[in-house]
């Protein structure tokens, strides 16, 4: 239903303001609070969707083969390490935020530095 | 992505993004989405980062990300940052850091020390064109007086570019970037500036603000299936907003 690139234009008026249900909410982060703290408010009530999504992206490397389980394995057990060599106040948020969600370590680490990852 | 600067007849500062992720990230045949897309959507929040009950700066964010991709440090700079793809990417970057190489910054965390501790624009842009990074990017950065918007494109080491929106007499009112060297064409199959260059054009200085610079944004292809929001800053108010993108059918996945 698309056609062939390059994509022409579209150009659009009148969209705004979009349907509120689209609208993005606002939440505090309060940086008074100790880093392993700041997050946990958060994340606990978006645990969920959180999860959800790493599922998802497991689920999609999965995908690619048996093997793959290992490099699973390997984030979830030894990647948490890295969080004591970033810079501060980050290793001690990623840690708080992993406590909170009761997701491995590891796995929020790797999803921190996906770009650096993946840029190439 | 799609990061736009610009002014509009009285001088007022605005700066824009789609925020574009996922892709060739599982493909969903039967509801024609990006997998991972549709996950990120429903984690996205504005963040307003507060000391001493004091509003110091505001992002958007997907939550368990703790970095910057979008944000303001109100009345002094708003800031995007779009991906730049390089075979000298952060993989080489991360490499030479598990080796014990520390000197470079991480992308995410460098712009939130930015919108943390820079006191003006010319501050801002100072540390993102020269503090050395783990992978490349652009950076997109936007001030409160006329005229200040750059793209700093960035290698690891420094910036290799640093384009003001001044330096282009023909549309001097705004400056657009998406995931391409400016002064180099971007790949044919995905061709996102043209496009918004030319809604831009229709809408001309005088419909510059808010709702004309998301109209630009939620034009296809700027608009596409990897879009998950679309954020809108004016810096001198200190105004953030942030709405969830869906593109229908017919659309282009990138």
């Amino acid at each position: 239903s698309a056609q062939v690139p390059p994509f022409t234009e579209k150009c659009v008026q009148g969209t705004y303001p979009p349907d509120l249900s689209r609208k993005v909410p606002t939440v505090i982060i309060n940086l008074d609070l100790k880093p392993q703290d700041r997050w946990t408010h958060v994340v606990k009530d978006m645990k969920p969707q959180i999860e959800d999504l790493l599922v998802a992206f497991k689920s999609f490397i999965r995908d690619f083969g048996n093997w793959t389980e290992a490099i699973i394995k390997l984030v979830d057990n030894d990647f948490g390490y890295l969080a004591d060599e970033l810079p501060a106040p980050y290793g001690d948020e990623l840690k708080g935020i992993a406590t909170a969600s009761g997701l491995p370590l590891g796995e929020v680490v790797l999803y921190n530095i996906f770009y650096e990852i993946f840029t190439v | 992505c799609t990061s736009i600067v610009g002014q509009d007849l009285n001088g007022r500062m605005y700066h824009a993004r789609n925020l574009d992720f996922g892709l060739f990230l599982g493909w969903d045949i039967k509801n024609n989405t990006w997998e991972i897309t549709e996950k990120l959507r429903p984690t996205i929040r504005i963040l307003e980062f507060q000391r001493s009950g004091k509003t110091l700066y505001k992002t958007v964010n997907y939550l368990g990300y703790i970095g910057v991709l979008t944000g303001i440090r109100p009345g002094v700079f708003t800031l995007t940052m779009n991906e730049r793809f390089n075979i000298d990417g952060g993989f080489v970057g991360i490499f030479e850091w598990l080796l014990g190489n520390h000197t470079g910054q991480w992308m995410s965390f460098l712009t939130r020390d930015t919108l943390e501790q820079a006191a003006s624009y010319d501050d801002a842009k100072d540390r993102l064109a020269n503090t050395p990074m783990l992978a490349p990017a652009y950076y997109i950065l936007g001030g409160t007086k006329p005229g200040q918007g750059c793209v700093i494109t960035r290698s690891r080491q420094k910036a290799i570019d640093v384009w003001e929106m001044s330096s282009q007499p023909a549309n001097s009112w705004y400056i657009l970037e998406t995931n391409y060297d400016h002064w180099k064409k971007p790949m044919f199959l995905d061709d996102r500036r043209t496009p918004a260059n030319k809604c831009m054009q229709k809408l001309t200085q005088k419909g510059m603000g808010i709702a004309g610079i998301y109209d630009v944004l939620s034009s296809k292809p700027v608009l596409n299936k990897l879009t998950t929001y679309t954020a809108l800053m004016q810096v001198d108010s200190g105004h953030l907003e942030c709405w969830l993108q869906y593109c229908p059918d017919p659309c282009y996945p990138f």
